[in-house]
């Protein structure tokens, strides 16, 4: 089972509809400061349901939604779509792919889908726990964070070891 | 769900162990299952600190030997790095790249127990030099057989040990990727997947 | 003390907005003195937050005017950048890299305004790519005719601008440092000094 | 004005007595990771007046003392002096020479010299905002610091300014 494709639309640098696809391996990003290599990131924990504007960092969720440049007017929705490869049967499910889908308008209004159906945030957290893909995120490593787990209590780290399991 | 844990726990403690090994030749560290140390405690009184409060009535010198109690009621994981030469124990006083190092150790025995899919990494190689990106890599290649790695970089070593780059610019505020397939002997350069599970 | 603060806002304000213009070539950014956004206000009743209690029967909506109000009373410094052909005013959501030069030039407007004798930095260009990291130095270079400047690095362009270079290492414990002077034609490679003041 | 020279004694991974004398312009610091960096600008602040022991990395004070390695005891004191060159008289000071030093050993016990004899740390924040040092060493940069000017609230970059001024 491996991340098969990210597709943003709106989400922060990413003003037109773009689809990133990945394979199996190692995949390096690289690029100059600012670019969007973070934006993402970013899009991956905001689409498989983050809560927290800060994580993303916003100081209100809709800052994720294109906000504009020079010859371009802001979005009025961010959207991100993030399909994982399931051709193994890995995850606890009968689709050989999993799409995960989120969306998010300036009046606040928005929502997941699930293989495109609509669906709560708790039906893409079950989805992704079968898939061994924990709520924490613990296999996201955003920028600036890896040492949070040295300097972390320890009760957060079993936190991550509890959700691994 | 204790069950779970114990047995991740575990296994994850043995890979640490490992890891901590690779990353600091000559050093060592070990996971270890501790009580949170409380606030002052109240005689008799009833503990407010949910599962914490087992064994509320022990006192505090107790604390070592956790090893002892049901771990399912146990407050969270310690983590003990010693490198190479060195006495401290002390976590806090480790530089900057040592603490990567052991939160990548940290990420990868969690890993070993208990794959995910997929992880993305950004700039996690910040704080490294260049002969501790090599053993970050070295991990990076011999797991990249069971899980896929999606990495960002700064680092010119970190994007040779890629299978595909992808590379990011910006124009008038909006970002262009661009990807591309490298030719790579599978897996020439650095270690094999198959060695040391 | 309020003229002296005034006095050296004023000029690091003007030295912060044309260091940004060198570190974000094309884009633009201001440092602004602005009211702190208070805890829910009790009308009438006494404001406890100090300094911060100057204007407290003013609405909220008057934030906005606070280049009117007495900079002493004023609560903070707020800085704004725009990189070139972005409209995100929001400091937040810059990338790390961004978030680097934007405090680096804070604290070399400061200190244009108000130098110290020296400059202990410690890794303050990890998150820099080369072409950044070329304008950080830039910088360090116009300026070290007027402060000392103590930089800690992993990264070679920034050994390449030392005129003394510490080598570190270490053995069973303990530090040892070795130092070197470097040859070098008196800023040979990058800004003069005597350049824009 | 400059930093002349900086002598640690029992601080941190520097058992020995350990004199770095430093001259105008750029001073380059390297080496491997643990290799002892940080502990020399932790030395700078500890000696200056830090109060706090997590700006030095530490849980109690007595955490710079050092603590032993392999083939050494641990010390039961540390001390360091730093010594900061007036010869152009640019601090409010006839001296030529301004030596600031701080002590700690383990029960606790230490204190501040000026010049060599003892005061308080009112006595050497005064002399180093007479050298334009203010004592939220706003030009001492610690590792992984650089971001906080950029997260903090308006109110403390204010009081950056303010010292300075
Ligand atoms: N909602 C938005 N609308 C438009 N642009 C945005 C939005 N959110 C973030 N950005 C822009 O994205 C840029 C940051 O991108 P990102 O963090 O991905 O950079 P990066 O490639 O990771 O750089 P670094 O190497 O410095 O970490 C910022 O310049 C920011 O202005
Ligand atoms: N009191 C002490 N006694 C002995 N060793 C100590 C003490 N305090 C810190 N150390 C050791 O100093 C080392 C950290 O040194 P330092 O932070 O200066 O490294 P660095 O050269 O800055 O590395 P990096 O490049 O990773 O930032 C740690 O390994 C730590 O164990
Ligand atoms: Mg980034
Ligand atoms: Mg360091």
């Amino acid at each position: 089972m491996h991340l098969k494709s990210i597709t943003l639309k709106g989400f922060k640098s990413f003003p037109e509809r773009t689809e990133l696809e990945f394979s199996p391996g190692v995949s390096v990003i690289v690029g100059p400061n600012g670019c969007g290599k973070s934006n993402i990131t970013d899009a991956v924990l905001w689409a498989l349901g983050e809560q927290s504007p800060l994580a993303v960092r916003g100081q209100s969720m809709q800052d994720v939604i294109f906000a504009g440049g020079r010859d371009r007017g802001a979005r009025n929705a961010a959207e991100v779509e993030v399909v994982i490869d399931n051709s193994d049967g890995a995850a606890g499910s009968e689709f050989s792919e999993i799409s995960v889908s989120r969306r998010l308008d300036r009046n606040g209004e928005g929502g997941y889908r699930l293989n495109g159906a609509r669906c709560r945030l708790a039906d893409v957290t079950e989805a992704l726990s079968d898939a061994s893909l924990g709520r924490e995120m613990h296999s996201v490593i955003g920028q600036g964070k890896v040492e949070e787990i040295v300097l972390s209590k320890p009760r957060e780290r079993r936190l991550l070891i509890e959700e691994a399991a | 769900i204790a069950a779970a844990f114990d047995e991740t726990f575990e296994a994850a403690g043995e890979s640490f162990s490992e890891l901590i090994e690779h990353m600091f030749p000559g050093g060592s560290g070990r996971l270890r299952l501790v009580e949170e140390p409380r606030p002052a405690r109240v005689l008799g009184g009833a503990d407010a600190g949910g599962a914490a409060a087992a064994g509320a009535d022990e006192p505090a010198a107790e604390a070592d030997e956790e090893e002892d109690r049901d771990p399912a009621e146990v407050a969270g994981v310690e983590i003990e790095v010693t490198p190479a030469g060195k006495a401290t124990r002390r976590l806090s006083l480790l530089s900057g790249g040592e603490k990567s190092l052991v939160a990548l150790a940290f990420v990868f025995s969690v890993f070993l127990a208990r794959p995910s899919p997929f992880y993305i990494l950004d700039e996690v190689e910040a704080a490294l030099d260049d002969a501790n990106i090599d053993r970050f890599l070295q991990l990076v290649r011999r797991f990249s057989d069971r899980a896929q790695f999606v990495i960002v970089t700064h680092q010119k070593r970190t994007m040779d040990a890629a299978d595909v780059l992808y590379g990011v610019s910006m124009k008038d505020g909006a970002t262009k990727v661009v990807s591309r397939r490298l030719p790579r002997e599978p897996r020439l350069a650095g270690a094999e997947p198959d060695r040391r599970a």
